[in-house]
Parts: structure tokens; sequence; C-alpha cells
């Protein structure tokens, strides 16, 4: 699973 | 941001628009089911805790709040202002039978198994499903006002646009999330059977 970023979609 | 991601979103809130709309020009929310729109303000709540920790745009963050907002709001009109209208009759869908299996998964299939993660993750997975208290009640009672039929439509195209729109970021940024994917397919085969009727019954209905 990749890591965790920031969620940037509503 | 491209035109899909755009298009997706301007459909997600005509959605939310036609919905309080109909509630507030009809003083009646006849035919909405309650429960989903419970599900959906929780979605939001779950998924929105990172206006707190993390800023991505003014479009973004705008765009959060007036979905909480409006969530909030639609609430209020169907369970406090309107509620004699309410059809709780026909609302009947056991919603602890979506909550608990997505709280499970959230919980086995995350990025990263931190709170905030873990709430998102949640929130994508319970977004998936939580139309279908209303699908149920359509069903149930046989017919939908037009008026719900467009909000409907509106709703399902979103996450079917949102689609398109992780298509073009993974050829055109390499980017992708997994969960995200494959919820908003669910998601968007969740109405396949209700958009065959919109577009079938439109085209040659009345």
């Amino acid at each position: 699973d990749e890591p965790a970023e920031e969620h940037d979609e509503l | 941001m491209n035109v899909f991601r755009l298009l997706g979103d301007i459909s997600h809130l005509l959605a939310i628009i036609i919905l309080l709309l109909k509630i507030w020009k009809t003083r009646s929310c006849a035919g909405i089911s309650g429960r989903s729109q419970v599900l959906f303000a929780v979605v939001y709540t779950a998924r929105y805790l990172d206006l707190f920790t993390s800023y991505i745009s003014a479009y973004n963050s705008i765009m959060k709040l007036v979905f909480l907002a409006a969530s909030y709001g639609t609430i209020y009109l169907m369970f406090i202002k309107f509620k004699a209208s309410y059809d709780h009759n026909h609302d009947t869908f056991r919603i602890e039978f979506l909550i608990l299996p997505c709280v499970l998964l959230s919980l086995l299939i995350n990025h990263e198994f931190s709170p905030l993660e873990i709430l998102w993750t949640f929130s994508i997975y319970l977004e998936s499903v939580a139309i279908l208290p209303q699908l149920f009640m359509v069903s149930k009672t046989g017919e939908a006002e037009s008026i719900t039929s467009h909000y409907l439509f509106a709703l399902g195209s979103y996450r079917a646009l949102y689609i398109l729109n992780w298509i073009y970021r993974y050829y055109a940024e390499s980017h992708y999330d997994v969960i995200a994917i494959v919820a908003g397919i669910v998601q968007t085969v969740l109405y396949c059977d209700f958009f065959y009727l919109y577009i079938t019954k439109g085209i040659y209905g009345q």
C-alpha cells in the first residue's frame, strides 16, 4: 500500500 | 485540478443545492431519505476534519465548508423545520449494516493507521454506500418525484466524473489512490440501475 499523502480531493 | 474534477465538484454542488431548494420551495422533504442524509453528514464530518490540519487551497476549504453547511442545513430542514413531512415509514433501511462494515473495513484497509487517516478512509467507504437508504426508499415507494431524480442523477454523476478525473490523474500526474478509486467505482455502480431508468424515462417517458 502506498504511504498516506494529503488528500487534495473533496 | 482538471476539467473532470471540476465538473464532478460542480455536479456534487448542484445535487446538494437541488435538494435544499426542493425542500425549501415545497416546504416538504417527502420522498427524501433522512437516513441517507445523516450518513452524508457523517461522511463530510469524518472527511473534512482535515480542514483543521492541512490547507490545500481556498477552493478546497470553501467547498468543504459549503458541503458541511449544506449537509447540516438539510438535516435541520428534514428533522426540525419540516419534520412533519418526513416520510419515515418508508425510510427503513438499517444503516448499522452500512456503518459497521465501513468502520471495520477502514480499520483493516487504510493507507496509514492514524486517527485522521482512518476517519478519511471510513468516510470514503461510507460515502460509497450512503445513498442506499435513498435508493431503497425510491424502490419501496416505486417512484421518485422528478426533482428527486434530478438530485440523484447529479449526485451519481459526481463520482462517475471523479472516475474520469482519476484516470486523467493517473496518466497526467502518475497520481492514484486505490481506496478512493475502488470505493468510487462501487459508488458509481450502485447508481447504474437508476441512471438507466433516469435516461430512458427522460427520453422515452411522459
